[in-house]
């Protein structure tokens, strides 16, 4: 494992850990999609399908485990916590997610690497985990007041795809020079999702101003 | 065929 992927693994990690401090701590999951939480749990759970099948290591094991279950802990906060729920945005978090579904398993059994279960639900949650932050991204923009810590929430999701993608470069030139377009373009396709979010936040940042997106 | 190492990615 290099750097670039233990870095990436762990901003992933970190920007779960903010977002489940924000509900916790101030018992509010306002500016959170719960639609895009929703996609991360089937991402999750067709990704992980091998994780009682192939040992690869303790690592991989353990942080499989945490992603599946800090996934569903987000979701039961925001659909089922008395005080939490009550501060979803319902309303705006409008993006019809089940629309990113049906086109992704479609793609999955037309473009995969082997006709196998286990293979398609794979690339199947790859290429749902490029689109999952869609709705999240929508609601941000129809925020008037997006809080420092989903800010903060996104941009660490967001240097997690970017650290991927430097660490497939890594891969390729330094490792193995295997090509592997599946992962590749799904990966840069969600990193460019960011692309106008990471403009913006970083310009907050510069300004000392709250992040605001236009609308 | 052995399982393709990005598999071991999360």
């Amino acid at each position: 494992m290099n750097l670039f992927r233990l870095a990436g693994d762990m901003t992933h990690l970190f920007s779960i850990i903010v977002l489940l401090l924000k509900i916790h701590a101030t018992k509010s999951c306002s500016g959170i999609s719960l639609k895009t939480q929703e996609l991360y749990v089937i991402v999750f759970l067709t990704r992980y399908l091998d994780l009682f099948t192939r040992f690869v290591s303790l690592y991989n094991t353990v942080m499989k485990i945490v992603f599946i279950g800090t996934s569903f802990a987000i979701v039961w906060y925001m659909r089922y916590h008395k005080v939490v729920k009550q501060t979803y945005n319902k309303d705006e978090d409008t993006f019809k997610h089940y629309f990113l579904l049906l086109p992704c398993f479609v793609l999955a059994l037309l473009l995969h690497n082997e006709f196998t279960t286990m293979d398609v639900l794979w690339t199947f949650s790859l290429y749902l985990e490029a689109v999952a932050i869609l709705p999240q991204l929508v609601l941000l923009q129809q925020s008037r007041n997006i809080d420092n810590l989903t800010g903060n929430y996104v941009f660490f999701l967001g240097a997690y795809r970017g650290l991927y993608v430097l660490n497939w470069i890594y891969r390729y030139f330094l490792q193995d020079h295997r090509a592997r377009w599946i992962p590749w373009i799904s990966g840069l396709v969600q990193t460019a999702l960011y692309a106008d979010f990471f403009y913006y936040y970083i310009l907050s940042w510069k300004k000392h101003e709250k992040l605001k997106l236009p609308a | 065929d052995e399982t393709d190492s990005v598999k071991d990615e999360l």
